[in-house]
């Protein structure tokens, strides 16, 4: 089972179209393993990006370094994965 | 196992196991209104079953909808399920519903993509592809919404088989996308497509591959701007729309561009709710207003399509 401890989901809001750019070139590298999860579209609407536990450090400091603002919006995606999943068994039973 | 559809837990995610058997159940409960069709198998040969929701008739004017093509937007299978039971249970009560099936069928596909459902209850929950292997790489999967024969191959799609976004090697190379395609061209009858996504909040109409309007992009604009209304007047929940073009990015190879492409007029694709703060992972306390906000919004495309024959 494929785990998704420390990794987080970003909220990350493109200012301008070359900051756009800059995302989507973020995105295909492949070495990172992102995932958008909503792709960046448009200056001001917001793109969600999850980023492994070990690709953390190098994203944000990739985001910073361009200007580029975000926030975090899952701090532990496994957090919120065993709490579906006991959610789900709770109501089962 | 649920033993009625009046007992079943709509405000929980299912297995498709559960939701297979729940389908079965509500054949069961409207004999008169609801039968099951298989149209194909899965890559990993699980059926491909589709609710059919008919009063009579022979090959009627039909509309089709779908949720789950992503396996992973599991709020959208969720909202399937509700809405498939809202449809057999308001036939004879509400009056639209009433006269959309008394001249009409609904096909009703809730696990479009079932092996991909099947891996992210058993392995990664974030799985958003088919499981297809790839010949000559190690990364399995296509993306089943960039493998319609809809400008395949362009640009929003990707040729990577490690992309979230791989477009396959050809288009309808996935068994899920072949039978869904086989089974619209073969009926002749669809007049509106109804492609159920999620978490982007809009409501979207071809084209994605091109940037060019479609011949009847006012119609589909001021419908999808009165049904994105509605559906805000529940709970507040705002909607973009407008061309996926337009509105999202260009995206190659969509369901709904090809069914538009091969002569659905009304066909639509829905990004459903998420608040922002949970994605994917949005809680099960979510899924009947998700659905509840939604079905105003599903009902003025239906009764439109009723309105407006061609």
């Amino acid at each position: 089972e494929k785990l998704f401890t420390g990794d987080q989901v970003l909220r990350i809001t493109a200012s301008d179209e070359e900051q756009i750019t800059q995302l989507r070139v973020l995105g295909e590298q492949a070495e990172l393993q992102v995932d958008f999860w909503r792709h960046p579209t448009s200056p001001g609407h917001p793109a969600d990006l999850r980023v492994p536990f070990s690709s953390l450090p190098a994203v944000k400091t990739f985001l910073e370094s361009n200007n580029i603002s975000y926030s975090i919006m899952i701090e532990d995606v496994q957090e919120l994965l065993d709490e579906e999943k006991r959610t789900m068994m709770k109501s089962r039973r | 196992k649920e033993r009625s559809t009046s007992t079943f837990d709509f405000a929980s995610y299912h297995t498709i196991d559960e939701i297979y058997n729940w389908m079965d159940m509500l054949v069961e409960d409207h004999p008169n209104l609801v039968s099951k069709i298989q149209i194909g198998q899965s890559y990993e040969n699980r059926p491909l079953n589709v609710l059919k929701f008919s009063t009579g008739g022979s090959n009627r004017s039909a509309i089709w909808l779908d949720t789950g093509i992503h396996p992973r937007e599991w709020i959208t299978q969720a909202t399937g399920i509700w809405t498939a039971n809202k449809i057999a249970e308001e036939y004879g009560q509400d009056t639209s519903v009433t006269a959309i099936l008394d001249s009409m069928d609904i096909f009703f596909e809730i696990v479009t993509n079932p092996d991909g459902f099947v891996f992210t209850h058993s392995s990664d929950r974030l799985w958003r592809k088919t499981r297809s292997i790839n010949a000559g790489s190690p990364c399995v999967g296509v993306d089943p919404n960039r493998n319609w024969d809809a400008g395949f191959g362009g640009p929003g799609a990707s040729s990577d088989p490690c992309s979230e976004t791989y477009h396959g090697p050809y288009a309808h190379s996935e068994s899920e996308v072949k039978a869904l395609a086989d089974f619209i061209l073969g009926h002749g009858n669809v007049k509106s497509v109804i492609s159920i996504h999620s978490y982007s909040q809009m409501l979207l109409f071809p084209y994605g591959y091109k940037t060019a309007p479609v011949p009847n992009h006012q119609e589909m604009n001021e419908l999808a701007k009165k049904a994105v209304s509605d559906l805000a007047a529940v709970y507040g929940t705002k909607y973009t729309y407008g061309s996926i073009a337009d509105t999202i990015y260009a995206a190659d190879g969509t369901a709904v561009d090809w069914a538009y492409d091969n002569g659905v007029k009304y066909s639509f694709t829905f990004e459903l709710r998420d608040s922002g703060r949970y994605g994917f992972l949005l809680p099960s306390a979510q899924i009947i207003p998700t659905a509840t906000e939604t079905w105003p919004a599903l009902l003025d495309i239906m009764v439109h399509v009723l309105e407006h024959p061609y």
